[in-house]
C-alpha cells in the first residue's frame, strides 16, 4: 500500500501549478525515501526534477516501490478542488490502476475523494551528472520572475551573464533591447532578499524566455531561487519546497549558429 | 539568437 499525507494541500497545489505548463504527463516514482518525478517537456528542451522526501510528509507509507503514470492536467484539476488548508492524502494499492486523492477540511466536516486513472508510460530516464558549476546565484524568486516577464517583451531569448560584479540579464529584439543588472547584495536585512553570487569563472549563456517563464511558476514555493550555470551546459533553476524537498528545472542553452 | 539545444543531448539516457 502507498499512502502519503500532507497537513496542508497548499504545497501540492503549488507544485502542480509549477509543472503543469511543461508536462502533460509524468511518472511518480514512490519509494520508502519519498516521491520523485523526472520528466522532459514535449520538445525535450527542458527537464523537471521533483523530489519530495518521505520525512517531509505528515504520514508516509510505501510498502513497495511504485511507478505511477499520471496525467498532469487531470491532477492539476483535482488539486484545484482542494482548499489550501485541507489535509491531502494520496492513496494507492499495490499494482494500482488508480490513485485516490482525499481532501479533508480543517474542521473535518468535509471529506472529498477523487479517483484518477493511472496511465502506462514508457519514459526515458536521464542520468544527470554531478556538476561543479562556474556560477551559482541565489536571488529573490519574485525578482527573477519579474525580470523574465519584463525582458520577454523584447525578445524570445534572455542572455544571462554572470561575473563577480553581478548578474546581467539581456534581451534583444526587433523593437529594441533591454538589460537588467543585479549586484551582489552588500548587506541584506532579510536573507530572502539577498542576491548572492558564487563565481569560479564568468559565464554567459542564452535561454528561451518561454521556458524561463514556465519555471517561474514555481515562485510561490520559495522566496529564493538558485541559478547554477556553466559554459555550454544546461541551466539549473532550483526552488526549495519547504522542508520537504525541491524542484529543479534544467534548460538546454541556445547554441550559436 | 542561436539554435535551441535539446536537454537529452546533454544528459545520457539510462
Amino acid at each position: 500500500m502507498f499512502e502519503a499525507r500532507l497537513a496542508q494541500s497548499a504545497i501540492l497545489k503549488k507544485v502542480l501549478e509549477a509543472v503543469k505548463d511543461l508536462l502533460t504527463e509524468a511518472t511518480f516514482e514512490c519509494s520508502d525515501s519519498g516521491i520523485q518525478v523526472q520528466a522532459m517537456d514535449n520538445a525535450h528542451v527542458s527537464l523537471v526534477s521533483l523530489n519530495l522526501r518521505s520525512d517531509g510528509f505528515d504520514k508516509y507509507r510505501c510498502d513497495r516501490n511504485l511507478s505511477m503514470g499520471m496525467n498532469i492536467g487531470t491532477m492539476t484539476k483535482i488539486l484545484r478542488c482542494a482548499s489550501s488548508e485541507d489535509t491531502v492524502t494520496l492513496r494507492a494499492w499495490d499494482n494500482p490502476d488508480n490513485i485516490i486523492f482525499i481532501f479533508e477540511s480543517q474542521n473535518k466536516e468535509k471529506l472529498s475523494e477523487y479517483e484518477m486513472k493511472l496511465i502506462n508510460m514508457d519514459q526515458e530516464h536521464l542520468g544527470i551528472p554531478e556538476t561543479v558549476y562556474s556560477c551559482v546565484v541565489k536571488m529573490p524568486s519574485q525578482e527573477f520572475a519579474r525580470i523574465c516577464k519584463d525582458l520577454s517583451q523584447f525578445g524570445e531569448a534572455i542572455t544571462i551573464a554572470c561575473s563577480k560584479e553581478g548578474i546581467k540579464f539581456t534581451a534583444a529584439g526587433d523593437y529594441g533591447n533591454a538589460n537588467i543588472k543585479l549586484a551582489q547584495t552588500a548587506e541584506a536585512d532579510k536573507e530572502e532578499e539577498a542576491v548572492i553570487i558564487d563565481m569560479q569563472e564568468p559565464v554567459k549563456l542564452t535561454f528561451a524566455c518561454r521556458y524561463l517563464n514556465s519555471f517561474v511558476k514555481a515562485t510561490p514555493l520559495c522566496a529564493q531561487v538558485k541559478l547554477s550555470m556553466s559554459g555550454d551546459v544546461p541551466l539549473v533553476c532550483e526552488y526549495q519546497i519547504g522542508d520537504i524537498g525541491h524542484i529543479r528545472y534544467y534548460l538546454a542553452p541556445k547554441i550559436d549558429d | 539568437t542561436g539554435t535551441q539545444g535539446r536537454i537529452d543531448s546533454f544528459f545520457k539516457i539510462i
